[in-house]
């Protein structure tokens, strides 16, 4: 089952 | 004092409705060139970036950056009560308020209604959207691309996005089956709302959870066409105009095959 990585694996916080 | 007066109040009915169902409290940071929202759903897993400068506005006073924190649900309830072509009003102090005033005009002038609502503190952490050279972009009618999201959903829960030079083709399979659908590069683009233009540097496939993207197609009012910009190992972006003066961006990230 693929897995859905969160949005916070790509965007560092500002 | 921060002060803003949109004309037309139908657009923040759509805006509130483009994010209601993703985000239920975010951040409307104001400052003197525009007001811009950021969230994230509550699993973190898509982040939605609105942007709305102030030439929006009829008139726009921003004497202090100030940041209003919004609960949506109760923005929304307050924006139900508007007509399309109220003008709106949002108005709130700049020295840290803890809550904003919307006032609804009606066009007529004899209708005003007035509400206050409490803000709320929210936590979350802005994140910094890296700018990104991508490998495709598909522009597209915006009422095509929320059918396909839907149609698709009843084949399985993702959909897989492949671009090629003549097309960009979404699939979908689960119980009930397989489904493609095709889009062929418009030749020629006549109608901007009923082409679709492929720009691809190199071809992608990637594939994506068709529950978000449900939920990003809620911003299909506020524009007749989408931009969807994908890269390889990078998070897709949806993307509506707000006219010439904003836009809406929804970041979801490609799932992966374990």
């Amino acid at each position: 089952k693929p897995k859905q990585p969160s949005i916070m694996n790509f965007f560092t916080k500002a | 004092m921060f002060e803003a007066k949109l004309q037309q109040g139908g657009l923040l009915k759509k805006i509130l409705e483009s994010v209601k169902d993703l985000v239920v409290d975010g951040l409307w940071d104001c400052d003197g060139a525009a007001i811009t929202l950021q969230g994230m759903d509550s699993s973190h897993v898509a982040l939605v970036e609105m942007l709305l400068r102030a030439e929006a506005f009829e008139h726009y006073r921003c004497d202090r950056n100030v940041t209003l924190g919004m609960n949506h649900n109760h923005l929304s309830k307050i924006l139900k009560c508007a007509n399309n072509d109220d003008i709106v009003i949002l108005k709130a102090a700049d020295q840290n308020p803890d809550s904003c005033s919307l006032i609804l005009e009606s066009k007529n002038g004899e209708k005003t209604s007035d509400f206050v609502v409490s803000l709320v503190r929210i936590d979350t952490d802005q994140l910094g959207i890296p700018e990104t050279e991508y490998s495709a972009h598909v522009k597209m009618s915006s009422g095509e691309f929320q059918r396909i999201c839907r149609d698709l959903s009843q084949f399985g829960d993702a959909v897989q996005i492949t671009c090629s030079k003549q097309d960009v083709k979404f699939s979908s399979s689960g119980e009930t089956g397989k489904a493609n659908i095709t889009l062929t590069h418009s030749a020629t683009v006549d109608k901007e709302e009923e082409s679709v233009t492929v720009d691809l540097k190199e071809p992608v496939d990637l594939t994506f959870a068709l529950r978000f993207l449900n939920l990003f197609t809620k911003a299909t009012p506020i524009s007749d066409t989408v931009t969807l910009s994908l890269s390889q190992e990078a998070p897709l972006v949806v993307e509506y105009k707000i006219g010439d003066s904003g836009h809406i961006r929804y970041f979801l990230a490609p799932k992966i095959q374990e």
